[in-house]
């Protein structure tokens, strides 16, 4: 199976492009980043920083875990906490030139991994339905 | 990449038991759901029935989504509401029988697909994790 057609693909031409990914600034207020994980419908959605660099990720669990200590989950406290402050440090990334074995290595434990230009600046998202769907039209053919 | 070596392997070697799956009733309330969910870490978890046949999937989003309506959730009114109520009825399942094929193809746009018997009880669930894990012991041989 060591196919190198699959190894060759281009990892820019997988990725969902930043201008589709749903994300939140580290300085966030909570509400508006509950707001966005809902209306976008994603479980886990990325954190940058003003100069587009990824610096975390963040989940509706991690918010509502955050607060989750007394029996309501009072909204209006939401707005007094930052996304930086609840927001998980550890995300997987990657530069747009490694190999598509290096992107299938790191789906195996993340639901997306997250693409970086030369300068380190954000351009796109890996997901692994993205990496699944070449593999099956690989297998298939 | 026809590798039938890739294709030939067993569902059941590869699936998570049924033992090892966080899952809840169809009759259970929604306070008990949401502390297995977030006891178990997990987004999504099955939804069995007292036959331990599969009827949907349930996550917490769809909890808090539920009764997000006013500006507090109540945690007392989530006792008032059942799995059934609220969970999503469409899960993706397979027989323990079928390819490996068909695993991969439901992976794409499911995080995880079902096992079942053939007398239709689940036995286990083929989470995205086990298929990128497997493809990528082939690829790197
Ligand atoms: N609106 C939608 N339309 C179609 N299918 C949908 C969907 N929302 C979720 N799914 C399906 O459910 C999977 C899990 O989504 P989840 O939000 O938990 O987990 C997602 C989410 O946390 C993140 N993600 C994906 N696309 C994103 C985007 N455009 N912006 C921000 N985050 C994204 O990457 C994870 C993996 O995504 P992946 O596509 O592999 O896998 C997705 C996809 O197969
Ligand atoms: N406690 C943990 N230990 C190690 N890694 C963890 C983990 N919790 C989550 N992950 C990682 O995050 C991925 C997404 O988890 P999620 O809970 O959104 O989505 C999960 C969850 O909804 C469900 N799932 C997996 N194992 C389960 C189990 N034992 N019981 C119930 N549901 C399970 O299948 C989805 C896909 O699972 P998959 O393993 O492919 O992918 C998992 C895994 O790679």
């Amino acid at each position: 199976l060591k196919d190198s057609q699959i190894m060759d693909n281009e990892i820019k031409e997988l990725m969902t492009p930043h201008e589709k990914v749903a994300h939140v600034q580290l300085n966030n207020p909570l509400d508006h980043a509950l707001l966005v994980l809902i209306k976008s419908g994603y479980t886990t959605i990325p954190v940058l920083d003003t100069e587009y660099k990824v610096r975390g990720q963040i989940s509706k669990a991690q918010i509502l875990d955050s607060i989750l200590g007394i029996e309501r989950i009072e909204m209006e406290r939401l707005h007094d906490y930052k996304v930086e402050d609840v927001m998980n440090g550890k995300v997987p990334r990657m530069n747009k030139n490694e190999t598509f074995g290096k992107a299938l290595m790191l789906s195996i434990n993340h639901p997306f991994v997250c693409i970086e230009d030369d300068d380190g600046s954000f351009i796109g998202l890996m997901t692994r339905r993205s990496i699944l769907a070449l593999i099956h039209r690989h297998l298939s053919h």
